[in-house]
């Protein structure tokens, strides 16, 4: 219930209408949207029932770690009602020609997976904000000072998925499993995702927020 | 860790 009441509103892309569309218009503003929607992610982050607890290195390592993959998950969450089509914000709807124009093809088709993983699921808002939060809490940086706090705060949340699908999917009861499954997955995009942008960034063509550097390049 | 500024000062905001 605590990450639902938590979870975002949704943001607005804004593409600039006086600018052409180009790979560079493109990839501008899906930048300039991460960088916001950073931001929104940290503000989530603090709500997280046991996340604030964790020391400030600590809540520090588990972003730098996992911060593409909760903005992946949000995009695949919101694309779910589409039909190969990536939703990066309400007003940003990415279709197959939108990702060759963009030079995002192979990105937007392995987040396209996903989408297809967790519409044959059926992946409800519910699951939907734990795993989120299982991928950061579990996002394994290799910098964590006290392991067993994270941890706990990974059990914590574990519980809370398990106990959702024994009283909203008695009928399956490997589902909170299957759930857990799909993480590799997303670790999988998310680290194509870094290494794309890791080299758009290297490219200098593209502006990019300090925030959105910032996190890159702890990546890097 | 002194490079991430920025997180460093968004997670301490209190909002």
């Amino acid at each position: 219930s605590l990450l639902l009441v938590a979870e975002p509103e949704a943001i607005f892309a804004m593409p600039d209408p006086t600018v052409p569309e180009s790979d560079i218009k493109a990839l501008t503003t899906l930048c300039d949207l991460a960088d916001r929607e950073l931001v929104v992610n940290i503000g989530w982050a603090k709500h997280i029932p046991g996340f604030p607890s964790l020391s400030l290195a600590d809540q520090m390592s588990l972003l730098q770690s996992g911060w593409m993959e909760i903005l992946i998950l949000r995009v695949v969450f919101r694309s779910l009602a589409l039909e190969d089509k990536l939703v990066y914000a309400e007003d940003y709807i990415m279709d197959e020609e939108q990702s060759k124009l963009a030079g995002l093809l192979d990105l937007n088709n392995a987040i396209l997976q996903l989408v297809k993983k967790y519409k044959t699921m059926g992946l409800e808002k519910e699951e939907f904000v734990v795993l989120k939060a299982i991928a950061l809490a579990n996002s394994d940086s290799m910098h964590i000072e006290d392991s067993e706090a994270v941890q706990r705060l990974q059990d914590v949340l574990h519980g809370a998925l398990q106990d959702y699908e024994t009283t909203h999917h008695p009928e399956d009861p490997r589902r909170a499993g299957k759930m857990i499954m799909t993480l590799p997955l997303l670790r999988q995009t998310a680290a194509r995702a870094i290494q794309h942008f890791c080299s758009i960034k290297q490219d200098g063509r593209v502006p990019m927020h300090k925030l959105f550097l910032e996190l890159l390049e702890a990546k890097a | 860790k002194e490079k991430h500024k920025i997180l460093h000062q968004l997670l301490q905001n209190s909002t």
